[in-house]
């Protein structure tokens, strides 16, 4: 394993967006990792439509909440291919599901994995570096007052409430940390992102990892 | 508007926060290097329940353990 190793640096992550005030963040970290495994496959890195997997993901609840393990489940099953973002925009409430000519441009998912990694973070690292970007859950009370830095205390596991997108990890200082992207928008955390320590489950972010293959 | 209920509210929720800042930057579990710091942000004038129940929308699920199969699958 590389010391350091972040997807933003090969050009494979897309911005950070901001989730407003819509309980959607398991459609974000989804559609996160499966527009970098796309543009890893050697495509063009494009925003896919957060709000058709919100819309349309009928086992989830849209803006009052998902799982992100259903919501890959029923992409995955119904071979739905995401639309652009500028098609399908965002609009911070659920609505009705819109269905495209299958000529249109979208991209489908071919599997998923998902799997607990506590315990085993090395191991989860390798995945990053196989598989892209992973979405994972994470016990989040404590982020409403983060502000920066590793947090290493004050989250449990076991008790996951939000969905993240961790872009890369960095072993190279005293404390290893996941670099961790958020939906909250960039004037949150550092630039929108927050780290988070690897190696005891902190915040439970490895107990509900998964990452679409394209 | 200007001493409104709601203006009250926020700003007790506010305060609130403050007094959670002070207890997740004590010295006693920040001591550690690059430690997080907790301060005000965005979300600073929400209850901790608003926060939940807007923010924190995804419903946890129970996953098998990763069980490294063959070398070739790590890969």
């Amino acid at each position: 394993l590389p010391a350091r190793f972040d997807w933003r640096d090969k050009k494979f992550v897309t911005p950070v967006r901001n989730q407003l005030s819509c309980g959607g963040c398991w459609a974000f970290s989804i559609v996160g990792g499966i527009e970098s495994a796309y543009a890893i496959k050697g495509n063009l890195l494009e925003e896919l439509s957060v709000q058709q997997v919100i819309d349309c993901s009928y086992e989830d609840h849209g803006c009052n909440g998902g799982s992100t393990i259903s919501a890959l489940h029923w992409l995955n099953k119904t071979r739905v291919k995401l639309a652009r973002a500028s098609e399908y925009k965002f609009k911070a409430q659920t609505g009705i599901c819109h269905y495209f000519p299958s000529s249109d441009f979208g991209v489908s998912i071919r599997d998923y994995k998902a799997y607990n990694f506590s315990g085993a973070e090395e191991q989860m690292m390798m995945q990053l570096i196989n598989l892209g970007p992973l979405a994972v859950t994470v016990d989040a009370v404590s982020w409403q007052d983060y502000l920066g830095g590793i947090i290493q205390h004050h989250c449990s596991s076991g008790e996951a409430n939000h969905a993240v997108l961790i872009t890369g990890f960095d072993t190279t200082g005293d404390i290893p940390y996941w670099i961790v992207q958020n939906s909250w928008g960039t004037t949150w955390g550092i630039d929108g992102y927050v780290y988070i320590k690897i190696g005891e489950n902190v915040c439970g972010i490895a107990d509900t990892v998964s990452a679409a293959l394209v | 508007s200007l001493g409104s209920l709601e203006l009250q509210r926020r700003e007790r929720f506010f305060q609130e926060s403050i007094q959670r800042h002070v207890y997740l930057n004590s010295p006693v579990l920040s001591h550690e290097n690059n430690s997080a710091i907790y301060g005000i942000n965005q979300f600073s004038d929400l209850s901790p329940e608003e926060f939940k129940a807007i923010y924190l929308q995804s419903k946890a699920v129970k996953l098998p353990e990763y069980v490294k199969t063959s070398t070739k699958e790590a890969v």
